[in-house]
């Protein structure tokens, strides 16, 4: 379940967009014991100035992203583009459950979940 | 049934060379992984600090999959050689460790034991455990653990009967026996089970074993 497509507006600034996964949509939830899904956001919006730099309280901006965020601004050509709006700092999910040898199995797995956005 | 296409894609990246079976044999869920589970998921734990990746914590070793293996095959037959004095039944238990990766690395197999009627008197009891070896040949017993009262009997495996450092056999036969002490009362085996926590170096970095 994600939230409505953004457009064009200053709230497509690049940010977190909520992205529900759940296994029973995708047909796992015979095996999957728990969770019954998860909230594994995404990554959507416009890098562009001056979002690209950061607010306060934010990660210090990528230079690279405000180069590029200033050549766009200044010349827009095509190819060259602005930055990318991606996943900054991910977090871990553990699922639960029942394999083809019937062993119920706890597995740990990394950067699954979105917690934070950035321009690249 | 996932077919080649993103399900199964994605179903490699979680590390799963086959897509499981749409509809397992269901069985309870053993407490042990309902709480490790809250214990590891982020949403569940709620705990402030974050998590060490690759480690269980609450059993204190390194590790990303943990599997709760059902013993199944259980047999017993009198004690060897016959007329032994103090040594129950021996049973004979195997684990189908054959959904272990050969890339996976051990880092704790715990054998927990069962035994029918919780006895009091179980003080004093000690349960031996050999590996059967190919061609029905028994193996020396590898190490005998005391039971403590209102516990399984449990006995940690790794570096005795499950090498350390090396992949998992595909079975595990075990040649469990119990030695009652002064009771003389035996009890009888009700369920064997594993508890198997392994790394997978492809996800996460082997631990430098001691100097």
């Amino acid at each position: 379940h994600m939230e409505p497509r953004v457009g064009g507006d200053p709230a497509g600034t690049c940010r977190t967009r909520r992205l529900h996964v759940s296994f029973r949509e995708v047909g796992w939830h015979r095996w999957v014991i728990a969770p019954r899904g998860f909230l594994a956001n995404f990554c959507q919006g416009t890098c562009t100035l001056p979002e690209t730099l950061r607010g306060p309280g934010g990660p210090p901006a990528l230079n690279h992203a405000v180069l590029r965020a200033l050549m766009h601004a200044a010349a827009p050509t095509p190819g060259a583009g602005s930055p990318c709006c991606v996943p900054e700092r991910l977090s871990p999910i553990s699922v639960l459950f029942f394999d083809n040898s019937d062993n119920v199995v706890l597995r740990h797995y990394e950067d699954m979940v979105v917690d934070e956005c950035g321009c690249r | 049934p996932a077919s080649l296409g993103p399900a199964a894609a994605l179903l490699q990246v979680l590390g799963l060379p086959e897509a499981p079976r749409s509809v397992p044999t269901l069985r309870p869920v053993p407490p042990v992984m309902w709480r490790l589970f809250r214990r590891r998921d982020p949403q569940e734990a709620r705990v402030g600090r974050p998590l060490r990746p690759c480690h269980v914590e609450e059993l204190g070793v390194a590790g990303n999959i943990v599997r709760h293996i059902a013993g199944s095959g259980l047999s017993s037959r009198p004690a060897q050689p016959a007329g032994t004095s103090g040594v129950c039944p021996e049973w004979t238990v195997v684990f189908d460790l054959s959904s272990v990766e050969p890339t996976e690395r051990p880092t704790r197999v715990r054998l927990d034991v069962r035994l029918e009627a919780e006895r009091e008197d179980a003080r004093g009891w000690e349960l031996s455990v050999a590996l059967w070896a190919e061609a029905e040949t028994r193996g020396p017993e590898l190490l005998r653990v005391p039971a403590s009262p209102g516990l399984p009997l449990r006995a940690d495996l790794l570096g005795t009967a499950v090498a350390a450092n090396a992949s998992v056999p595909c079975t595990l036969r075990l040649a469990l026996s119990l030695h009652p002490g002064a009771t003389a009362a035996c009890g009888r085996l009700a369920e064997a089970s594993l508890l198997l926590v392994t790394l997978d170096p492809r996800l996460c970095p082997l631990p430098r074993s001691r100097r």
